[in-house]
């Protein structure tokens, strides 16, 4: 089973139609592994992207440096899917 | 005895479960629903579709469908729920009972079950078909990219890694081509509701260009009142309008594809977005997502009953 410890999912939100293209080129980027959960669309909306852990620092690093906003929406993604998957052990348990 | 009053909507559940739940509402339900499977995904899983008719022959129909991108698992959940309240609400609520008087309804929940099997045992994020990719070591097509409508434009992607790949070609899908089939043998479906999540939107055609669709306003207007219903439930508040105009340019989508053979209600919905969890959305959200959805699902039916063409 894959895991994703540490993954973060990033809430950014650009600010003009130059950051959706840099953002765009960000989720091309092969060895990034991102995925946008949300795919940027245009200006001031916001655009969910998974980090996996590994990328983190890379990541943060592109979206600070071209002063693109963000806030972290997800601190840990297994964190989330293992409270999900204790409570469906609960639900079945019931 | 099985019964679905000990069935925990507010709770995720496998495939196997849900499947054993679909057995037990048509045994619950035996003169309004059936089960029936319209063909066999990627790894020969069955497509079943549960039948809503109160009798006649090929009378005008809904189609509705959740799961498409497996990951969505509030999009299965909240299917569950909606088709026990279609269930429960036959014979109760004067809308819906003179919708199933007139109409029948096809509901698929698991419209990806190799993808949805994937979620439950390998990776929770998956939201693809699990087909192989001849020449890629990447798995699986997106299904909402593989209808033969604008297909292979800038909306989708031609690599096999991407989330959004095309596919090999229009209904590659063992998934997409069983939908395919079924509303073309049917041949008198008159509304696809295809459900996702998530950001809090109602979408109609087209995705694929962004000249307005023929019934543009009139679509438009029912989008609007569904939203307005839905928000009032609990504040949710959902944008509307084209595919296209609202996200992005999107190609061989589900909804375009049925709006350009004839299908002219045509939707598709994404589920609320708390601004916190994304797709992940706990299942605490369940109910009160699938609940703030019925008004508007229901907006839609009764229009499409009371505008037959």
């Amino acid at each position: 089973e894959q895991l994703f410890v540490g993954d973060q999912v990033l809430r950014i939100t650009a600010r003009d139609e130059e950051q959706i293209a840099l953002l765009r080129v960000l989720g091309e980027r092969a060895e990034m592994q991102v995925d946008f959960w949300r795919d940027p669309t245009r200006p001031h909306h916001p655009a969910d992207l998974r980090v996996p852990f590994a990328s983190l620092q890379a990541v943060k690093f592109f979206l600070e440096s071209h002063s693109i906003s963000y806030s972290i929406m997800i601190e840990d993604v297994q964190e989330l899917l293992d409270e999900e998957k204790k409570n469906m052990t609960k639900s079945r348990r019931t | 005895e099985r019964s679905t009053s000990t069935f925990d909507f507010a709770s995720y559940h496998t495939i196997e479960e849900i499947y054993d739940w679909m057995d037990v509402l048509v045994d619950d339900h035996p003169n309004l629903i059936s089960k029936i499977e319209i063909g066999r995904s990627y790894e020969n899983r069955s497509l079943y579709v549960m039948k809503f008719s109160t009798g006649g022959s090929n009378r005008p129909a809904i189609w509705l469908d959740t799961g498409i991108h497996s990951r969505e698992w509030i999009t299965q959940a909240t299917g569950v729920w909606t088709a026990n309240k279609i269930a429960e609400e036959y014979g109760q609520d004067p809308s819906v009972t003179a919708i199933l008087d007139s109409m029948d309804i096809f509901f698929e929940i698991i419209a990806n079950p190799d993808g949805f099997v994937f979620t439950h045992s390998s990776n929770r994020l998956w939201r693809k078909t699990r087909s192989i990719n001849a020449g890629s070591d990447c798995i699986g097509v997106d299904p909402n990219r593989n209808w033969d409508a604008g297909f292979g434009g800038s909306g989708s992607s031609s690599d096999p890694c991407s989330e959004i790949y095309r596919g090999p070609y229009a209904h590659s899908e063992r998934e997409v081509k069983a939908i395919v089939d079924f509303i073309h043998g049917h041949g008198n479906v008159k509304s696809v509701i295809s459900i996702h999540s998530y950001s809090q939107m109602l979408l109609f055609p087209y995705g694929y260009k962004r000249g307005p669709a023929a019934h543009h306003q009139e679509l438009n207007e029912l989008a609007k009142k569904a939203v307005s219903d839905l928000a009032a439930m609990y504040g949710t508040k959902y944008s509307y309008g084209s595919i296209a105009d609202t996200i992005y340019l999107a190609d061989g989508t589900t909804v375009d594809w049925t709006y350009d053979n004839g299908v002219k209600y045509s939707f598709t919905f994404e589920l609320r977005d708390t601004g916190r969890y994304g797709f992940l959305l706990p299942s605490t959200e369940i109910i009160p997502t699938a609940t703030e959805t019925w008004p508007a699902l229901l907006d839609i039916m009764v229009h499409v009953l009371e505008n037959p063409y």
